[in-house]
């Protein structure tokens, strides 16, 4: 099984 | 004053094509270097990531930065009443709350435009950063898109496995399981035709179907799509619009347990 990984702390917010 | 004239306004459908199934609103970033917009969908799964460069416009005036906060849906509609040859110009003034879509027929016989509203959206501004990517594919856009459509009928996650002999796309479900490979060519005549891979190391990636496929409607602005893959960094889908700029997606991989 496998879970959606979200796109949150890939980024920085500026 | 901004004031954005483009030739094509077929671009601009097939952009909003693109994008309005992820986003509902976004904001369009205006300054002199071009357009761009960065939005995440509501899942915070994907980003959609827009640079259209000020030079790649027929006139291109941005006196002040300027953000515009548009509804992709009701932006959609207006650009639906266009022709794919007319030409668009989009204006508004400083600090203004509607912004204009012009649409001139060729020889001039029919112009129109439309006024819309603009939307304080307040988005986040991300910072994303420089990656040395471990594998980087570029491929038919078409081809890509094809494997998407034809692999979602059997999962719901399709594993991106990239080694130097090639890429591997694979699914599995109810039904049983399907594998797609694809060699690296040595096409150099047919550019758009060619499959090619650089690799530094192995990587083998899931991602949910339903984002791959939202992405590939954006086939129809591009010949060729990057992929660009890291373990534990989002996937890059990237598609070039010719003279103008880019289209980017990005992915947050399926994470096994």
């Amino acid at each position: 099984t496998s879970t959606q990984g979200r796109l949150d702390g890939f980024f920085t917010v500026l | 004053m901004f004031e954005a004239r483009l030739t094509a306004s077929a671009t601009f459908k097939k952009i909003l094509d693109a994008i309005k199934d992820l986003l509902n609103e976004a904001s369009f970033d205006c300054s002199e270097s071009g357009i761009q917009l960065q939005a995440m969908d509501n899942s915070h799964v994907s980003l959609v990531s827009l640079m259209l460069r000020s030079d790649g416009f027929d006139k291109y005036r941005c006196d002040r930065n300027l953000t515009m906060g548009m509804n992709l849906a009701n932006m959609a509609k207006i650009f639906k009443c266009a022709n794919n040859e007319d030409t668009v110009t989009i204006k508004a003034q400083d600090d203004a709350d509607i912004v204009t879509f012009m649409f001139e027929a060729k020889k001039q016989e029919k112009i129109s435009d439309y006024e819309m509203k603009l939307m304080n959206l307040d988005q986040e501004h991300l910072g994303i950063p420089e990656t040395d990517f471990s594998c980087v594919i570029r491929m038919p856009s078409g081809e890509f898109a094809r494997i998407c459509k034809d692999l979602a009928q059997f999962g719901e996650s399709i594993m991106i496995s990239c080694t130097k002999e090639g890429v591997k796309f694979s699914t599995g479900g109810d039904i049983g399981t399907a594998n797609v490979k694809i060699a690296q060519t040595n096409n150099f005549e047919k550019e758009e035709e060619s499959v090619t891979i650089e690799m530094q190391e192995p990587v083998s990636l899931t991602f949910a179907c339903q984002y791959l496929n939202s992405f590939t409607k954006a086939t129809p602005l591009a010949s060729q799509v990057q992929l660009s893959m890291s373990d534990n960094v989002p996937l890059v889908v990237e598609y070039q619009i010719p003279d103008l700029g880019h289209l980017r997606f990005y992915l947050a991989p399926k994470i096994e347990e």
